[in-house]
């Protein structure tokens, strides 16, 4: 729903990394193996 | 021209070794030259491309197929095991030759040689070129047992390097991984930095608004 | 028992190649047997360790050092060239050996010999250990070279693999590079968005005092 939506979009990046969240290895791994095409 | 030399055994002289050398220049089928001796006497005969077509006709075998009969018998030291018999009769200085099969043989051949005047002549000149045949294989194998130990010496080199470059790789990764998570964790500090202020400037703007 | 076979010249009859075949059990300096023959007769004689003692001592050598002197004559094949002078006589069956150095030639050794009876059949022998000694060295040879092509065929898996590693590296590092920047210039561009708002949420709480 929009809230949510809302909530996702102020809370992580489009990539699925957390903006206030300190990150780890495998946060990370996670975050890079779904990006589909980095170039 | 190339030669071969084998030790036969004769039916009629089955206690002495005898020795066989057949030697050709382009081919077998060109024609070949046998040599035979017992280590004091030596015979030589030279066979035609005719006669051993001849021969193959005889036989009734296609000519390619009889060579390679007489090639297995004479040359490819396949002549020292059962599968063939070998005769030399001094009184006409005939050589033949049968293949043995399962309980019949057939006749392969029958060359006619000439008794050699000098046969010590013939026996030196097998006798070196048996050394110049084991110089020169002794030679190639030393060459190929260092071109070995090389080969095997950069394959542990590159095997070597493989397994660092496999290391490295990990590493790097590892490496990566690590930095980017600390830049990040940076940037993630000052976002919560700037979002925690921003919190407090709203709020305190909000405030202002209440009382006003 | 170890053996060699040499081509030598008799300075008696240098054009005819004679053989000179030495054998010994344990080391050359326990004793050995020296067989000589050209191609026609044969003689044989036993040289022991304490004629090779005497020798040693009527020289007032060391007998490891004669051994040795021995050895590059008769058994290393450097008897083939100018540097070792042999000679036989067959009035007394002996055969001799002088070593060739600038302008002098000094005895090396002199070695009764006996007629052989039989000279074939010692000639059949010696035929006979060159015919394995070839069959051995080629078995050898197609070892060593189906040994070199699979130690190439390694080398070359190998290597492969080793260009894709590093290849796989490079790729690695520029991917995760790429994939960082990616998730970095979010958090880059989060930053501004809040700096930006955080001025103008100052901005505007400064209009608020400036208007009371």
């Amino acid at each position: 729903c929009p809230s949510t939506k809302q909530y996702f979009a102020r809370e992580y990046d489009c990539y699925g990394d957390s903006y206030f969240v300190n990150t780890d290895l495998t946060q990370l791994k996670e975050v890079f193996s779904g990006i589909k095409n980095p170039h | 021209m190339e030669r071969k030399i084998s030790r036969i055994c004769l039916v009629s002289k089955p206690n002495v070794t005898h020795f066989l050398q057949v030697s050709w220049e382009k081919s077998l089928e060109s024609g070949f030259v046998i040599t035979l001796t017992d280590g004091q006497s030596a015979w030589i005969g030279t066979v035609s491309e005719s006669e051993i077509g001849q021969e193959a006709d005889d036989m009734a075998m296609e000519k390619e197929k009889y060579v390679g009969e007489l090639r297995k018998a004479l040359v490819s030291g396949a002549g020292t095991g059962d599968a063939y018999k070998f005769d030399f009769s001094e009184g006409d200085c005939c050589f033949s030759c049968e293949k043995n099969l399962k309980d019949v043989s057939f006749r392969l051949g029958s060359f006619n040689l000439e008794k050699v005047a000098n046969p010590a002549e013939v026996i030196r000149e097998l006798l070196c070129y048996c050394l110049d045949n084991i110089a020169e294989n002794q030679a190639k194998n030393e060459h190929l047992q260092k071109e070995n130990e090389r080969l095997l010496r950069d394959w542990n080199d590159v095997q070597g390097r493989f397994e660092k470059c496999v290391s490295a790789k990990e590493d790097l990764e590892t490496d990566l991984y690590k930095r980017f998570i600390l830049v990040l964790n940076e940037k993630k500090s000052k976002i919560r930095s700037l979002h925690k202020l921003l919190n407090e400037v709203q709020e305190l703007e909000k405030n202002i608004e209440r009382e006003r």
